[in-house]
């Protein structure tokens, strides 16, 4: 039965894409059954794996196609659902239905038995897929920059989720990314978010060219440059989430 | 009449609220009569010039109430109509009326004969809120990172506006941000954009750390550090933009 995890945070361009890339292809080379799914219309996570697929997650939500024919392999142990911007079409749709806030929960329930963990990457602000996405989970990890507006819509997440599934608790992890440990600027916001958020914070995601550069190459970071800053600090990352959310 | 532009782009963190805040405020300072609003829920646009409100976009658009009580003044000949996470609870009211995507649209007509220039900034994925932006819009300005996923969701922006309006030509000015001259990548991806865009391109704004401390102190670049590089290239877009807009 596996754990569905969203990865999410209003603020836009703070790290999402990346950090659902890297934690989910870090966890599948230790032999976790991983399905990545995109909910972004951008499409940003197919492209950054250097994979296609010719049916994508509207099919799989609104026309209910089997989701044999949808998921498709990315790399061992690592399997994904793609987005497009077909997925524009169903926010419409989406929010007229009577159960709509459940439509992609209704929908992975059918494959959860093939994976430990599905794994959804969110685009920035809240629409009705991502709010699909938050209630289908049990688990988000949210990234954040080290500034006020990401901060910020840290708070804004928090005060979403609560909303929707009255309590917080299932913001489990919270990551600094984009790390830059030279700035005093950066070192005094991380040590407000350790004091407001106590344990669920990680250790950060430096700042590491490696980690821009890898996407446009269609590689995950391990497979870009396994000695990067980028690859070492994922890799802390990934320890991270296999004890909190026993995953193996 | 006020023209009415939205900057935009799909892709998140590349800069939008940064340049409302600064193409505004230069303008203000030309003696363009301006108003900013705010249609992103995260309401980083009023925090970034300080300013606070008691009625929201969600009172002016759903709710009717009289733009007098919700507009509030920034600075010298710049208003502000700001936003806040009542506007998430727009979204689905939105999509549900007859003539939904003209809500904006309407709400700004009442004020239009009392400015030159009306700036919309928008969040990153496509809610109702931002398609609502998008038709009420005279112009579009776009700004882009230069980095693929930017680039790609400057590519669907225009796929966007050409399925709602028909042509893309309210698409006036591509501003690359972010910019870093001694990249070589950034500097390739550049002169790609120039070959697609052509003259839409204006001048980058280069990377510069003071136009990411002036929104913490609740300033505009020029308020903040007038000699700085920020302040320089935000200052040639403000005369590429009184050009091409024809606005005084
Ligand atoms: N630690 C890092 N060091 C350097 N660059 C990074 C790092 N993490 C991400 N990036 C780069 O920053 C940009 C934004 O990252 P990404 O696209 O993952 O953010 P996002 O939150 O998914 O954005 P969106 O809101 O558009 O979905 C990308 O170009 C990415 O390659
Ligand atoms: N030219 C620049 N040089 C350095 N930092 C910049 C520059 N422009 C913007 N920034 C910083 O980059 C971050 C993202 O900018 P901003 O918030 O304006 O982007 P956005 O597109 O509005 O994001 P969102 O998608 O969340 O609305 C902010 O911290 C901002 O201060
Ligand atoms: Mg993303
Ligand atoms: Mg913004």
């Amino acid at each position: 039965m596996a754990r569905i995890v969203t990865v999410a945070n209003l603020k836009g361009g703070i790290g999402k894409t990346t950090t659902v890339i890297n934690i989910g292809a870090g966890l599948a080379l230790r032999g976790v059954k991983v399905l990545l799914v995109d909910t972004d219309p951008q499409g940003n996570l197919s492209t950054s794996l250097g994979v296609t697929a010719i049916h994508t997650l509207y099919e799989l939500m609104i026309e209910a196609m089997d989701p044999a024919r949808v998921i498709v392999p990315a790399r061992h142990n690592l399997d994904i659902v793609v987005a497009d911007t077909t997925l524009l079409m169903a926010q419409t749709t989406m929010s007229r239905g009577n159960d709509w806030g459940n439509t992609l929960g209704k929908a992975l329930a059918q494959v959860e038995d093939y994976y430990d963990l599905i794994l959804i990457d969110s685009s920035g602000s809240l629409t009705p897929m991502n709010a699909n996405a938050l209630v289908a989970s049990h688990d988000i990890i949210a990234p954040t920059t080290v500034e006020p507006f990401s901060v910020r819509g840290l708070e804004l997440l928090h005060q979403q989720v609560k909303n929707m599934k009255d309590s917080t608790d299932s913001i489990r992890l919270i990551v600094p990314t984009m790390y830059d440990p030279r700035s005093r600027q950066a070192l005094d916001l991380l040590e407000g978010l350790q004091r407001q958020y106590g344990n669920k914070i990680t250790q950060p995601i430096r700042v590491n060219v490696k980690l821009s550069e890898s996407p446009m190459h269609g590689k995950s970071i391990f497979e870009y440059d396994d000695e990067s800053r980028g690859a070492e600090d994922y890799r802390v990352l990934v320890d991270r989430i296999i004890a909190t959310l026993n995953i193996v």
